[in-house]
């Protein structure tokens, strides 16, 4: 992934990807 | 709401035991770091389920963890 987007947010009440969505 | 125990992480895949993680830790990053709380959990959550159980118990380690998420998001962003 780009570390650009990194970290990857986390948001209540939205399904967590992880590291995928980089 | 009842606290996470190791089985009823144990049940879920990995992907949603994260998911159930960041659902508990985020409140209390955001107590510490309203602004960066999305980033912060999103950093934690890359750290073993385990020890992520530990510091929802522990006051004193998750506040270590924020500050030093912290500190590699800034050398980040610097």
């Amino acid at each position: 992934g780009s570390s650009i987007n990194w970290p990857p947010e986390f948001h209540p009440g939205v399904p967590w990807k992880g590291l995928q969505n980089i | 709401q009842e606290p996470l125990t190791v089985s009823m992480l144990a049940s879920a895949p990995l992907q949603e035991q994260k998911h159930m993680l960041g659902e508990r830790l985020f409140p209390l990053i955001e107590a510490i770091h309203p602004t960066l709380a999305a980033k912060i959990t999103g950093m934690l959550l890359e750290i073993d389920a385990s020890e992520l159980l530990h510091m929802l118990e522990s006051p004193e380690s998750l506040g270590s963890k924020v500050d030093e998420a912290v500190a590699v998001l800034q050398a980040h962003y610097a």
